[in-house]
């Protein structure tokens, strides 16, 4: 009971017929509080026994990996756009390695708490810890991953859940006889420095022609990018960018149409 | 717009039983993303890069990329921020190859690669798939981005 098999998919709705292997499930990761994370293991299509693992995580904070990594990007199918099913995205990494998609913190798409006051006061620690717990567990589960190479990816917010989790298995192996075979981690457009990141950002904004030369000197002068939360003042300069300078585009790929 | 497929797919019952989902049933829907735990995000790093140091340390592998025609979380933001670790380059500054054109930029340092992919958004795969899958390949196998 509480085995692999349990968390097998048979044949999602409306799923392309795939030669490889799905599970997906809960794993609890603190009883008291009653959180449980969900995540969605999608096998390597080519010989994943001899293939790594790969955990898939989104940012948000409070994105889902099932919602973007998995239907998104890197995943073996896309929603059709009358949501009746799935078809093959031929691009999916698990023709390189096994997928894991985990859903973190409690509260992110299916993951959840029995303890509502964890929804207002989650963060970085909380994620990473229970993240953690969720990599245990699950390699109790899934035995035969448990001496498999590990690899952590993610985007965004993801920037910090990524090197954080890592951290904490490298913790964790310090006091067990059992390591977790972690080689690497690789982020995409993640998040990193407070300071550094909207420095990046607004300079980005200016020499890519999204705003005027007075907002962007406005916003160097005004703005005290080492705070985590910006001054009235600050805020109301970005906010006049994002309204009356940005127009409608998409800002996630500021060359692409608009989803309206 | 897929995300809004997504959640009409994802909030069925019948894909919910098939992946074993909201088996306690969950008081609300399933969502792409939570607004409550975005604006009640209570600790965040200020920087993850001492972070970096760490791990490079442990000789885990570290590979960053960035998406170049994103401005949420933009090139020129990771590139500053890189530039904060001070780590000796191993192979400098060049373009990398999918498919016969160039899939972006990269540079090799000690410990740590940077690649950025060419017209890509915040979403890296879902804009280049065949550039993101190469990235990928490359990033598994422990080897610098392909020269041509």
């Amino acid at each position: 009971k509480g085995g692999e098999e349990e968390d097998r998919i048979l044949e999602l709705p409306g799923q392309p017929k795939v030669s490889f292997q799905q599970f997906s499930g809960y794993v609890t990761v603190n009883k008291v509080a009653g959180r449980a994370l969900f995540y969605w293991l999608t096998e390597s299509s080519q010989n994943s026994l001899r293939k790594p693992l790969v955990i898939w995580l989104n940012g948000g904070p409070g994105c889902s990996s099932v919602a973007y990594g998995a239907s998104e990007e890197i995943g073996p199918f896309r929603v059709n756009r009358s949501a009746s099913g799935l078809y093959i995205n031929k691009f999916s990494w698990n023709s390189l390695a096994n997928l894991l998609f985990l859903e973190t913190p409690a509260g992110v798409g299916f993951s959840y708490t029995n303890r509502s006051s964890d929804l207002h006061d989650t963060g970085d620690r909380r994620t990473a810890k229970d993240s953690l717990e969720f990599v245990v567990q699950w390699l109790e589960r899934f035995p035969r991953y448990k001496n498999r190479e590990l690899y952590i990816t993610g985007e965004s917010y993801a920037g910090h859940y990524v090197p954080q989790l890592a951290r904490e298995i490298i913790t964790y192996n310090t006091n067990t006889k059992y390591p977790i075979n972690l080689k690497g981690i690789m982020v995409g457009n993640a998040v990193t420095d407070n300071y550094y990141d909207n420095l990046g950002t607004v300079t980005y904004w200016w020499s890519h022609a999204m705003i005027s030369d007075q907002t962007y000197r406005q916003l160097i002068s005004t703005c005290d990018f080492h705070r985590q939360k910006e001054s009235d003042e600050c805020e109301s300069l970005y906010s006049y960018a994002m309204d009356q300078e940005f127009g409608n585009i998409d800002q996630y790929n500021i060359y692409a149409p608009p989803c309206n | 717009c897929t995300e809004k497929y997504a959640e009409i797919y994802y909030n069925r019952p019948d894909v919910q039983k098939a992946l074993h989902a909201n088996t306690t049933g969950i008081p609300y829907k399933w969502t792409a993303c939570s607004e409550v735990l975005n604006r009640n995000w209570n600790d965040t790093d200020v920087s993850v890069l001492p972070i970096y140091r760490q791990l490079m340390a442990n000789r885990i592998r570290v590979w960053v990329f960035s998406g170049d025609v994103d401005s949420v979380v933009p090139v020129t933001a990771t590139r500053y921020a890189l530039a904060q670790l001070k780590v000796a380059t191993k192979i400098p500054w060049y373009p990398w190859y999918v498919k016969n054109q160039v899939g972006g930029w990269t540079e090799v340092y000690e410990g740590l690669t940077f690649a950025t992919v060419r017209g890509a958004g915040h979403e890296v795969p879902l804009f280049k798939p065949r550039a993101a899958l190469q990235l990928f390949k490359s990033f598994l196998s422990g080897s610098p981005l392909p020269k041509s």
